[in-house]
């Protein structure tokens, strides 16, 4: 179960997003959903630059230019030990 | 709207007009800058790009005039998709005269980039879309804003919308979805929106998900609630995916929805349960059940609807 302390954790939080956003206009329901798996599995990501980067690697700023294309902002983000979930707009 | 991003692979999943598809360059160009990925250089003899595997899907729209640029038209969004990609192919699943079908587009496996012995992957995802709230539930997803500012003051890292998106989840337990028996990990993050609607993602034993996504308004009310979290695993067998979607339903109470069920493995106990589905959903009649086999993939589809 979810306790309060999830409320102080995020990795990223947009504020002034979040106290101005209207979603008066998002009027459609169903969503578009996709996923892309690069490789199969983790451990098959190449090291191209003798390191190992992932896409974990690529920084919040990027993929918000990249989300601006979807129409999208990014709320906020939680983090785990192997994943970063963002909460979008709309 | 949310977006998942693992060490190898993302899940984005959006609502109202967006354009999903739009950021196919600019996040391909991206990695290959940032990372030097290969897999995201198109290839020379094809001029396509061939990552491991893609899905793309969603439900057909309610206002499809409505959307932007080519997600107008299922049709334009494949076309667009198969500019990118190898080896895709495109489903409508369910029936073509009715509202409420589902669309897929899968690419074949690119088996050829998988390097080293996996263990058990227990990949699975389901989806319930749901159209048709009963008002009283979706009313829970309306909150109005300036009731918690002093209770928001209080936490100052924090923000209204997020404060009343923590409430709903509490007041709707929705963070109670899954039988959490292994004391896994629990991560939370939930929006309400002004003036209505709530998105939340909730993260179960670091590597797991599901989120929920609710438009209450009258007339159109919707809600999504999508999921890779291996049920049997976190359940210690406890609690089975018929038991989840019982749960889901109960919050919202549909009219009408569709149950989309993806597994590696067609064995699955899991998957056997929910092709038996059918007599287990009280207050629900099922309209449709169809089966794909799609590669390494097995795929189920239903439909109901509310009976009478």
């Amino acid at each position: 179960t979810v306790t309060e302390k999830e409320l102080t954790n995020h990795t990223y939080i947009d504020h002034e997003l979040s106290a101005n956003l209207d979603s008066a206009e998002a009027f459609e329901g169903p969503e578009k959903l996709l996923e892309i798996w690069f490789y199969a599995d983790a451990q098959d990501i190449p090291e191209p630059r003798g390191t190992k980067k992932t896409l974990r690697d690529i920084e919040v700023a990027k993929w918000v230019e990249i989300l601006k294309l979807v129409k999208c902002e990014v709320l906020s983000v939680r983090s785990t030990a192997v994943m970063d979930a963002f909460l979008l707009s709309e | 709207s949310s977006l998942f991003v693992y060490d190898h692979k993302i899940t984005l999943k959006t609502c109202g007009t967006t354009t999903t598809l739009l950021c196919l360059q600019l996040l391909f160009d991206t990695i290959n800058t940032e990372l030097g990925w290969d897999v995201c250089k198109r290839i020379e003899s094809t001029g396509k790009y061939f990552p491991y595997k893609v899905f793309y899907s969603r439900r057909c729209f309610m206002f499809p005039l409505k959307q932007r640029s080519i997600h107008k038209n299922w049709s334009n969004e494949v076309d667009y998709l198969n500019t990118f990609f190898s080896c895709g192919r495109s489903y409508l699943v369910g029936r073509n005269d009715e509202s409420n079908h589902w669309n897929l587009y899968v690419t074949e496996t690119n088996k050829s980039m998988v390097q080293k012995a996996k263990s058990e992957d227990p990949d699975e995802t389901l989806e319930i879309l749901m159209t048709g709230l009963d008002h009283e539930r979706a009313k829970q997803f309306i909150r109005k804003r300036g009731l918690c500012e002093q209770q928001t003051a209080e936490k100052s890292e924090e923000d209204e919308g997020h404060m009343l998106g923590f409430n709903i989840t509490k007041s709707t337990k929705l963070d109670l979805v899954y039988e959490n028996n292994i004391k896994a990990a629990f991560h939370h993050d939930a929006f309400a929106f002004t003036p209505c609607g709530y998105s939340a993602n909730m993260m179960l034993d670091e590597e797991y998900y599901y989120t929920l996504h609710v438009t209450p308004e009258k007339g159109w009310s919707y809600a999504s609630f999508e999921s890779n979290v291996p049920v049997a695993k976190i359940s210690q067998g406890k609690q089975d995916n018929v038991q989840v979607l019982n749960h889901v339903l109960q919050v919202f109470q549909p009219n009408d929805f569709c149950v989309t069920f993806f597994t590696k493995d067609d064995l699955k106990e899991s998957y056997s349960r929910y092709m038996q589905i059918g007599e287990q959903v009280p207050g629900y009649s099922r309209r449709d059940r169809i089966i794909y086999d799609l590669e390494d993939y097995q795929l189920l589809y239903m439909r109901f609807e509310r009976s009478l």
